[in-house]
């Protein structure tokens, strides 16, 4: 079995999928949690992008093109879009 | 490819750098080019027209770029070395919009020999990509992908991916085709220098063409080629220049040694197409642009030893290369692959020819022309007498350039 994704990585695995449109923005008056499952989700949909494996983990390959230098802007736009909706 | 949902409605956009990178090794002017060229790889392949602007008299262009530290007033602050590199945003009212913003804290480079740094033309064409309403890709070859990829080439002959193409035809259509069918580039107003990489930037400045004075000039595969120094110009079968501005000759001439800063010849051999060039004793020959093998010294074509060339042309009429130098020219059997006997000979044989020529090429024509200063000599197909009127000045004839001022003409030779 791969080795357990330390918190570290979990945590900027978050961020960076959160980022870059693969899992919606936590919502400013609310707490948000993410389940395992839309977590591991959103990982594939990263890696299936990205061309690596589909793991749903953060695996190391995973973790290291997320270190990759990149464009700011996010990969998958219909988030932003979902979102610019719900706020009008 | 993935669309943004928003284009420009209109086909001919402006652009501005504001400001340019604090501590990178790329000058302003470099930048500028590098940005002119990565439009250019968007506006070749669609029907958009890029116009860099001046100073912010009135209206802020569509594009405007700026190199920028940390939080710089938008909802993606830079974070130092790594990281996020650049951003752009998709067209739209918004004045922001277009505007394409590159962290200033990256090591930005071009040309860059050992891998160190960021390569500021490819980030740039991804941007503009954006800019132009397309998202990011996941297509392999894409320049969209959102990941940094390393260098993509040569400014001047980077091509975009089938899927990046296909995205901004999307958008803004095709380009309008020549009658080659072939997408063309059309230098920007005001034209801006060719990009200086760091390993061949230092001193050499960038001779004008109107001077004349040329090291070689040759017919290869319909265009003609002027070499000046490590530069070159290639004027189009259709008597169009390429551009005005000249490529490096190193750049393009892939292996030829970096310390050939002068090409005294050069000549495409009629049996296999390969291309020659000559400087010095020696010559390099090339299968398109590849070099083959290395060094070669004159002597295999039949010079003595320690001997160079000012010209070298094939003639169609014959098939024979003609190699001169000063006033006497040998002759060389391409098919049977060895010097004709009895050279040198007089340059004389051919009448009204000046000595020591810049160069000799035949046309498509099939007429050859001698070069020489800011004139050329033309002798009709199958003759080897001058036309009276020459020489005539090439600039206005062969590079675009203005007629010279009604002064003393060019001396004429005497006729042997």
């Amino acid at each position: 079995r791969a080795p357990k994704p330390s918190a570290q990585d979990v945590s900027l695995g978050v961020d960076w999928l959160t980022r870059y449109g693969y899992l919606p923005p936590p919502h400013p008056a609310q707490a948000q949690l993410q389940s395992p499952e839309k977590l591991r989700d959103a990982i594939k949909v990263m890696q299936r992008f990205a061309g690596l494996p589909e793991t749903g983990r953060m695996d190391p390959g995973t973790v290291a093109t997320m270190h990759k230098p990149r464009c700011s802007l996010p990969d998958v736009l219909g988030v932003a879009g979902l979102v610019r909706r719900r706020r009008r | 490819y993935a669309l943004s949902g928003s284009m420009w409605k209109k086909r001919t956009l402006t652009w501005r750098v504001r400001s340019f990178p604090q501590s990178s090794q790329l000058s302003q002017e470099t930048v500028r080019v590098l940005m002119s060229y990565a439009l250019m790889a968007w506006g070749m392949e669609s029907g958009l027209t890029f116009h860099e602007v001046d100073s912010p008299q009135g209206q802020e262009p569509d594009i405007l770029i700026d190199f920028a530290r940390a939080f710089h007033q938008d909802s993606y602050p830079f974070d130092g070395l790594g990281g996020t590199l650049a951003h752009a945003f998709f067209p739209g009212e918004h004045p922001i919009s277009g505007d394409t913003h590159f962290d200033d804290e990256e090591t930005w480079t071009f040309g860059s020999k050992d891998g160190e740094g960021t390569d500021l033309f490819a980030v740039a064409v991804h941007e503009f990509g954006h800019a132009l309403g397309l998202g990011h890709s996941s297509a392999p070859n894409s320049i969209m992908r959102p990941f940094y990829q390393g260098p993509v080439g040569d400014p001047d002959k980077y091509r975009l991916s089938q899927d990046d193409r296909d995205g901004l035809q999307q958008l803004y259509g095709k380009a309008p085709q020549t009658p080659y069918d072939k997408p063309t580039r059309k230098p920007l107003a005001p034209p801006p220098q060719p990009p200086a990489s760091p390993t061949h930037s230092p001193s050499f400045p960038i001779p004008d063409r109107c001077e004349g004075n040329f090291d070689a000039i040759a017919n290869i595969r319909g265009e003609t080629f002027f070499f000046k120094g490590p530069w070159f110009w290639r004027l189009q079968p259709s008597g169009q220049l390429v551009s005005p501005r000249p490529a490096r000759l190193h750049r393009f001439w892939e292996g030829l040694p970096a310390q050939v800063r002068v090409v005294q010849a050069a000549y495409a051999r009629h049996r296999d197409g390969r291309i020659l060039l000559f400087s010095g004793p020696q010559f390099w020959v090339f299968q398109d642009r590849q070099l083959e093998g290395g060094a070669r010294p004159l002597t295999e074509l039949g010079l003595p030893p320690g001997e160079e060339v000012d010209a070298v042309f094939s003639w169609p009429q014959n098939g024979k290369t003609y190699l001169v130098r000063g006033r006497q020219y040998w002759r060389y059997d391409e098919a049977a692959a060895r010097p004709d006997p009895g050279y040198p000979r007089d340059l004389s044989l051919w009448e009204g020819a000046p000595p020591s020529p810049d160069d000799v090429t035949v046309s498509n024509a099939g007429d050859t022309y001698f070069f020489k200063g800011a004139h050329y000599w033309r002798f009709p197909k199958n003759s080897i007498k001058t036309e009276p009127d020459a020489p005539q000045p090439m600039g206005p004839n062969w590079l675009d350039c203005p007629a010279p001022s009604s002064g003393p003409r060019a001396p004429r030779l005497p006729k042997a």
